[in-house]
């Protein structure tokens, strides 16, 4: 699914350049479970944004599903985004001014799905993550955690293939974080493939394997022993 | 220095009203350390807004240092805000396209500071917090730990007597939270009064006393055993 080689991500040039992925190759199959930790810097949200086709490698190669990103014009890769992965991002980015159930509907809106079936698959997502009573409040009507649980009931209402979750239960008290990787196993278990980026150790605990970034370097690769 | 009287904080009317804050009371003495923890949607964000005048009461009363804030109109409240508050919010809320440095000096400007004070002032602040070599990012060109470090470092640059903080470790990794904790530890020792929202155990394990919410009321009020 997943076929990172040698990929560079610098921002600036010469001596102020910042590398923030440095000779970074990371391959995940099909219905892996993957958790990526680092300290605060690393690259691991720029990792991300690689992997999701949202962001373009200075130097390297990326294949998603065996396709090379780098050939495919903005209109491709969002269909192939679209298909195939749910984002969750670190700092949400739902849509302001637009209620948690129209912000869960966009995704499917965006595929041409009919109303009456996004309206149903959009709801049933919302419940999916205790918002059932929130699904008319606006961004700004929702707490931390409710804005971050609506972001992940929009990333899982497409049912892809992929999903990416850049720090997921960030904002969540121990209860909503148990029920969301509980959620996440439950996806997992379905054959789909999950990839966390955390700095909690409770969080990554649940995937069977266990990447370590430092510097935009992935310093550690290693099966969950515990699991 | 905090002093809540039967708050209430109510959205929307009739049946489908919502109480965030339902009935309310505690008070908060100088130099004291606090934690409040409690369920996503408990109302501990909002208990925060009303504690740094940032959001009206529906009923009931507040008073800081004293004064009683409904009172005050919105120039004398952000006089007071500026003058004795420091904030860090769940959402960091950086002024986009500005760098660090200057998202850093921005309470200070307020307050009339001139530029070369100013400078000095949030360089300092924003080593203290591990950014120095950060200073020129604008809040897209800092990863989501030091974005919120960042907004620590805004917090504390006018050296408030009140300091409240809403999950101020949520993006950051286990070196970065010890350092913060170590910070806000020095800062509570020279006296100054700390607010600190949060859902992590070992965050609310530095505070002196511990506040529990749920469904927008105060149902615990312990002081911490280990301290
Ligand atoms: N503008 C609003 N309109 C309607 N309801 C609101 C509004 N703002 C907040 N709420 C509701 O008030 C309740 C309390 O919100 P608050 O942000 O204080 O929770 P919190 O304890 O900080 O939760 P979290 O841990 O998720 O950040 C929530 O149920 C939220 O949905
Ligand atoms: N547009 C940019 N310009 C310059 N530097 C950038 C830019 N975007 C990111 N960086 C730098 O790249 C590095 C990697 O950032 P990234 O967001 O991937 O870190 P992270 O591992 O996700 O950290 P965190 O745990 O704090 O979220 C950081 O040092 C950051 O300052
Ligand atoms: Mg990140
Ligand atoms: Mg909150």
């Amino acid at each position: 699914v997943i076929d990172v080689r040698n990929v560079i991500k610098r921002y600036g040039v010469g001596d102020a350049a910042i590398f923030a992925l440095n000779d970074v190759s990371l391959s995940i199959e099909q219905g892996e479970y993957v958790a990526i930790m680092g300290p605060s810097g690393s690259g691991k949200s720029t990792l991300m944004n690689i992997m999701g086709a949202l962001d373009n490698v200075t130097a390297g190669e990326y294949f998603l599903d065996g396709i090379d990103v780098s050939s495919l014009g903005e209109n491709e890769l969002s269909i192939v985004r679209g298909r195939k992965i749910g984002f969750i991002f670190q700092s949400f980015n739902l849509v302001p001014r637009t209620s948690a159930l129209a912000n869960v509907e966009l995704p499917l809106a965006y595929q041409g799905i009919k109303l009456k079936e996004r309206r149903m698959r959009a709801l049933k997502a919302l419940d999916l993550v205790g918002l059932s009573d929130r699904v008319n409040h606006e961004p700004t009507e929702l707490s931390g955690g409710q804005q971050q649980r609506a972001a992940v009931a929009r990333a899982l209402v497409t049912r892809p293939a992929l999903l990416l979750a850049d720090e997921p239960t960030g904002a969540l008290d121990s209860k909503s974080t148990e029920d969301l990787l509980d959620l996440f196993d439950q996806i997992n278990e379905a054959g789909r493939t999950v990839v966390v980026i955390t700095h909690e150790n409770d969080v990554a605990a649940r995937a069977k394997r266990i990447i370590r970034m430092r510097d935009g370097k992935i310093i550690e690769d290693v099966l969950n022993a515990k699991k």
